[in-house]
């Protein structure tokens, strides 16, 4: 499980000053193959929130612990391999490299497991065929569309099998029949045993998310079971 | 009006071969003042098609002509006047310079029509606190949040009062609430004789406008009108 307690996250100015309160204290609980949607206005601190859950960054105040064990107990080393281990993370802006094709692209959290190239490229491959993107493999990310992008950034998050997913709007750029069967994709995996965290401004795949967390300036305003579908 | 026919465009690989056939041969008329929303699958040409008629690029085959006249004869040059007079585009990506503040971001189009800095930043303020923005003018585009950064690219397409607004999923990155403010923008302007031409995934978006056009594997696969609001 991961679990925040009085979390907070501020951005500083280069004088030291507070810039921005991005969460405020934020308390929460995620159990393993949960499947929960993160949702509220622009600006609310969803991505911040991520970006913790996600080990990607460490809170400024309150605890976060992953496993029983407070983050701030481990190394950033340590906490790198954990992140390389457990997470799969779709950033909202895809972060691809521009210089690599996506097939390469999607093989890069593997090469740093140490599997081999000719693995990687095929296991690579069969994610992208996944995301509908198998006639799309040696495009370079400027030579796709943005929902092509996207899905390449999602093909990246899963190509390791992570225990936890977090997707930060990973529907935002796709047609309604595309996002549909990414959706669907990440239902057969959390059946399968997959923790889904997902941001989204869609009030319909919160509708499918067992669980909804609802940020309003930093703090969760809303933290509710949805009803069975 | 703006006017294509039989346009098409193709990606080429660096040896002059056939990459993607993005557009196969799109006939399409706008006339002034029209709202017109562009939809269909991911891939099928949408931004292609928006990158086209913002002049942005130009066709690989038939004819584009604005206000009568061929985009192919007129230069460079020609178009990219044309382009700073006439039009505002929202990006699908954003495309804010990373090393200035959204205040002087959305500024850089009245600087290529020669407005004096401090007309500059007043108006870009202005804009700026019409999309919600005004506490966070002076953050750079990686200080602020994905909805954020989209709202200030929509800012920067609005600061020179263009006639024809091209937005490529402008509200993709923001919750129901911010995202309506931003289209009740967009319908005043539009009342005020603005031409507004939208990219979008969302069909609640797509019923707002006048007209829609869909995409299918980069031909015109539906042109109709909607029923009044
Ligand atoms: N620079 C490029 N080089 C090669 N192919 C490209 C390039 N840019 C786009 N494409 C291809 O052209 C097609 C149309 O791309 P476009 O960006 O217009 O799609 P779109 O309808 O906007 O999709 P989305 O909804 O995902 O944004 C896609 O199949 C894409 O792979
Ligand atoms: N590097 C930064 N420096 C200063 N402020 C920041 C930085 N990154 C984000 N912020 C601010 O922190 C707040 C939360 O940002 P965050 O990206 O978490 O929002 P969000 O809920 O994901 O929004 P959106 O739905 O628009 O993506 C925003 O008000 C933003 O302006
Ligand atoms: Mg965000
Ligand atoms: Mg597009």
């Amino acid at each position: 499980a991961c679990e925040l307690r009085a979390v907070s996250k501020v951005y500083y100015k280069p004088d030291g000053s507070v810039m921005v309160e991005a969460l405020k204290g934020v308390d929460l609980v995620i159990r393993r193959g949960e499947y929960v949607a993160i949702m509220g206005p622009s600006g609310s601190g969803k991505s911040t929130l991520l970006t913790l859950l996600g080990c990607l960054d460490r809170p400024t105040g309150g605890q976060f612990l992953v496993g029983g064990r407070d983050v701030r107990a481990m190394s950033d080393e340590e906490l790198s391999v954990f992140r390389g281990r457990t997470i799969g993370f779709v950033f909202q802006s895809f972060n691809l490299i521009a210089q690599h094709s996506i097939l390469e692209n999607v093989g890069v959290p593997l090469f740093y497991q140490n599997v081999p190239p000719a693995d990687r490229h095929r296991r690579a491959a069969e994610m992208l065929d996944l995301v509908g993107l198998g006639d799309r493999v040696h495009h370079r990310p400027m030579e796709l569309s943005g929902g092509q992008q996207q899905r390449a950034a999602i093909a990246r998050a899963l190509v390791t099998n992570p225990l936890i997913l977090l997707a930060d709007e990973p529907t935002g750029n796709l047609d309604s029949a595309t996002g549909q069967s990414i959706l669907a994709l990440f239902d057969r995996l959390h059946e399968q045993g997959m923790t889904v965290i997902m941001v989204t401004h869609d009030p319909a795949i919160g509708d499918r998310a067992r669980r909804v967390v609802r940020l309003r300036d930093g703090l969760v305003e809303v933290d509710r079971m949805n009803p069975p579908r």
